[in-house]
């Protein structure tokens, strides 16, 4: 997880000048954080309550901004992007990384019609730039390039913050999870119990095999 | 903490680790190969 | 930890003077090898694929331990098929051994290496006669044999440490050494020869650096564990393993015909214990099968059966 190693200072840092910028300043320092090239992580900032008091105020935009980097995609910006501030470069990049650890939360196979669309990328060469480039180097996703089949096969992707009503499934995965391993665990020991129980009886009958050929040796003498 | 969560979300989407049609029938087919070299044993044995 | 690592020259100059290994045959009871030795043998032997490698090992005596500190590899191929292959690379061992001292290294040769791939660690009559050899003009000496085959699918080092008793000495009734599977085209070999030598107990031993570059691999060396399997890794051994198995059924089928024919009465105990060896290593060439394919389940009940 040297992605959360790497962006945990980051973080720290623009929670601590959340905590003491109001108004249009807070707002500025929201851009600069979605701009930052090793921020990835945003929930932090989104429960600075300054942050939170840009509801209702003439600076809300920039709260949903935030809450746009935290949880949203490129779609989603272009689909609201009358309602929120205009876009830097590195703000357009840094949403196409996060729009792909998206789509990485439901496949493991992304082909690249998906991608491209998704990331208004207008060719192979353009993506895979992008993906190898902006993505793997960056440290967020880990996988292969299958240009035969036109896919990425993704191995690894850092998580992206949670939204709330993710949280139920996570822990109803890790509760399957850990009753699998518990199942496992006891058939396990069972299989062990059994094992000896057998080697026990095989021990015994052979035993009485030996004795009896002791027996029948002995008659014969 | 968010972090962790992150990082526990970033875990979870891993699994299952495998999952093809291709990895069922080679993971079948050694289980089957490896239970017929058992049986053979057992007739050795025997 | 570290004290391992520093010479000791002027006690290394004793035990070279006292030669308390003359008075008894036995005397090296231990072998130490260092983690990095034992890396550098194991890497040559499973480079050599099918074909023996040979190397020497350098290191010190304390009392009757000899501790191995490093390895080399030398440049010969095949031991088996050869008489001392070691001949070849006198040349090389002595520039070898004095470019070492020149670098500060003072540790002498303590011993040769060589792998035996696919047929167990035991002494054959060439190495024997190598390692006798060896003891007479080039005491403290040691003889390891590394089989990279076993080691990789039992996923421990197969590894065996030997020293040879002197020519015509009687040894005292050995404590049976653990049973292995010699190959049929071994097993002439490997029985004439084993109350020549004796082996010695193995321990290993590493460094403060090595413990720490260990510990960076940790999640290397997991991933690699759990991502590998044995049933697929050593297919081409079980293979060879089955077939030398039916070799030995066969061989023992037509001995017990050709007893029976003959009015000889049949050496049945001797029957029972080939055909009792050939069970036993069918039992262990399955055993090791089932481990691999439980290791498979166990991975597939833990990694895929849980869906997100």
């Amino acid at each position: 997880m040297d992605i959360e190693q790497k962006q945990a200072e980051l973080i720290e840092y623009f929670v601590k000048q959340a905590e003491i910028h109001k108004g249009l300043s807070l707002g500025n320092l929201i851009v600069e954080a979605t701009s930052h090239s090793s921020l990835f992580g945003f929930s932090e900032i989104l429960s600075v309550p300054n942050v939170v008091q840009l509801q209702g105020t003439e600076h809300s935009v920039y709260l949903d901004l935030l809450r746009l980097f935290a949880h949203g995609t490129w779609s989603d910006y272009k689909s609201n992007s009358g309602r929120l501030p205009p876009l830097v470069p590195d703000q357009v990049l840094k949403l196409k990384q996060l729009s792909v650890l998206t789509l990485a939360e439901t496949d493991k196979v992304l082909p690249y019609d998906n991608l491209m669309q998704e990331l208004d990328v207008s060719n192979v060469r353009e993506l895979e730039d992008f993906l190898i480039n902006d993505c793997m180097y960056a440290g967020i996703v880990r996988g292969k390039l299958d240009q035969l089949r036109r896919c990425f096969e993704v191995q690894f992707a850092a998580g992206r913050d949670l939204r709330p009503e993710q949280l139920g499934g996570m822990i109803q995965t890790l509760e399957t999870w850990l009753n699998t391993s518990d199942n496992l665990l006891h058939s396990i020991q069972e299989k062990i119990k059994w094992a000896d129980t057998m080697s026990e009886l095989d021990k015994k009958h052979r035993k009485e095999v030996e004795d009896k050929v002791d027996d029948i040796k002995k008659s014969l003498t | 903490d968010n972090s962790l969560a992150r990082q526990v979300s970033s875990l979870l989407r891993r699994l299952p680790a495998i999952e093809s049609g291709k990895f069922q029938d080679d993971f079948l087919m050694e289980y089957n190969d490896t239970l017929l070299v058992t049986y053979l044993a057992m007739i050795t044995n025997c | 930890t570290d004290a391992i690592y520093f010479y000791d020259e002027a006690n290394h100059a004793k035990i070279q003077q006292q030669k308390p290994w003359t008075t008894d045959p036995h005397y090296f009871k231990r072998v130490k090898i260092s983690a990095l030795a034992l890396l550098k043998m194991v890497v040559h032997a499973r480079s050599g694929g099918t074909i023996e490698i040979m190397g020497l090992m350098q290191g010190k005596v304390d009392g009757n331990t000899i501790i191995v500190m490093d390895a080399f590899a030398l440049p010969v191929e095949g031991t088996e098929t050869r008489v001392n292959a070691q001949a070849d690379a006198y040349e090389y061992m002595v520039d070898y051994s004095q470019t070492n001292k020149q670098a500060g290294r003072l540790e002498n040769v303590v011993g040769w290496y060589h792998s035996h791939p696919g047929y167990g660690c035991w002494l054959s009559g060439i190495d024997c006669s190598t390692q006798m050899l060896n003891q007479q003009f080039q005491e403290p000496f040691l003889a390891v044999v590394i089989d990279p085959t076993r080691t990789v699918s039992a996923g421990k080092v197969e590894i065996g440490a030997f020293r040879t008793y002197p020519e015509g000495y009687k040894p005292p009734s050995e404590p049976v050494s653990e049973y292995q599977t010699i190959p049929l085209n071994k097993i002439e070999d490997f029985g004439v020869h084993c109350k020549q030598y004796y082996s010695l107990d193995v321990t290993y031993f590493k460094s403060s650096l090595d413990n720490h570059l260990l510990d960076l691999l940790w999640n290397k060396y997991w991933v690699n564990t759990l991502s590998s399997s044995p049933l697929l890794a050593n297919r081409d051994y079980v293979a060879g393993q089955i077939s030398d198995l039916a070799e030995k059924l066969e061989q023992a089928e037509t001995q017990v015909h050709s007893r029976m024919g003959s009015m000889i009465p049949s050496k049945k105990k001797e029957d029972d214990s080939q055909l009792a060896k050939i069970t036993r290593d069918s039992s262990k060439i399955t055993v090791e099968q089932v481990h691999g394919l439980m290791s498979q389940v166990i991975k597939d009940i833990l990694f895929n059966s849980v869906h997100h």
